[in-house]
């Protein structure tokens, strides 16, 4: 059995780790913190002309999430970037150059989806390094799985830490756990050593 | 009190200094 | 006693829980979800004309916060909607169709109230089921009163789960704490089943 004070210890250990960005780990992609997203290379914004912003009751225009939300930390439902279909690209400029150790893709918790399921959530994918923005395929830092049945927030870490560092990285989304039309992103975020 | 009293435009929205969002086409992604 | 096994269970769920905004449930009137304030009939948006917004030097309007916030999940100090006197009215239309089951309202807790009381706070209060924007008396879901002295957060279920389901909520406010000018609403949310 454990004190009371073990129990306090417990919880204030969890507390801070909770408000430390759930991880206590630097996210190089986090746009406040100097992360960019550069492009999407082909991937399409999936647009629903739904979001009809007006003012004075004139209609102005329809919005929908940009890719940047997925280096932002709001994952309420519905502030994710949706793209066509189930394969997207993202590529992102971190706020520095690191040697990635370590990769964190969120989605909403399946509690709090409308339709009580995630099928539009990423299934496979990779992350690669880039040299330069344009650099068609760049080193291979790991294939993962986000797993639908997991936890909301999912990490997943390198393989071999990379003898390179990159600045600039490509999340290529390669399936989605059903979703016919669209895939979307909550967010995603890069963990890792900065060179020295 | 009754919300019945209808006694300004159901259109509140129309001359209001927000931006006001409406969902035309279903739920968003 | 429990185990320090045992004890980190309960801390994790009990973050998990708080991590998945606060109740596990889904709310159907959160508007990035996809839910969106319709009108609020005849309560009138409390203009204290402070806070004033300048570019250049040149002052250019009196914000006050819209009825939207009322569906956003930001519930700090000040960022409510404040209208006229003690009977307000908010329509919302949810991001699907539901049986509601249960509301939540939320409020600032006193110990972040700056005047060190929640007089504002709404008290008594009713939610109706509408069949369309403009129906005058849809049917009552449930009155309940809001408690000053409870949690922060109160969730309120209806005694009867309607057999209609609604896609359009009028949450009517009836009296408040005490405010003699004002009654703010920081968070309405809206819980229950989709029809299948």
């Amino acid at each position: 059995g454990i004190t009371e004070a073990q129990a306090r210890a417990i919880v204030n250990n969890a507390l801070k780790l909770y408000s430390q960005d759930k991880t206590g780990l630097v996210d190089f992609a986090l746009e406040s913190g100097g992360g960019s997203v550069l492009s999407t290379r082909c991937s399409e914004t999936y647009e629903t002309k739904t979001a009809l912003l007006s003012l004075f009751g004139v209609p102005l225009w329809y919005f929908s999430q940009s890719p940047r939300v997925v280096i932002q930390p709001d994952i309420h439902p519905g502030n994710c970037w949706a793209f066509r279909g189930a394969q997207g690209y993202l590529v992102v400029r971190l706020s520095m150059a690191v040697h990635p150790t370590a990769f964190t893709l969120e989605h909403i918790p399946k509690a709090l989806s409308p339709t009580g399921n995630i099928t539009s959530a990423p299934k496979d994918f990779a992350v690669y390094g880039l040299e330069s923005e344009y650099q068609e395929e760049g080193l291979l830092l790991g294939q993962f799985t986000y797993d639908q049945d997991g936890e909301s927030l999912q990490m997943f870490h390198v393989l071999k830490r990379p003898e390179r560092a990159f600045q600039i990285v490509e999340l290529r989304i390669l399936s989605n756990w059903g979703h016919p039309e669209y895939t979307c992103l909550y967010r995603f975020r890069v963990h890792g050593e900065p060179i020295k | 009190p009754r919300s019945g009293d209808l006694c300004c435009p159901p259109t509140w929205l129309t001359w209001t200094p927000y931006l006001v969002l409406s969902y035309v086409n279903g739920p968003p992604p």
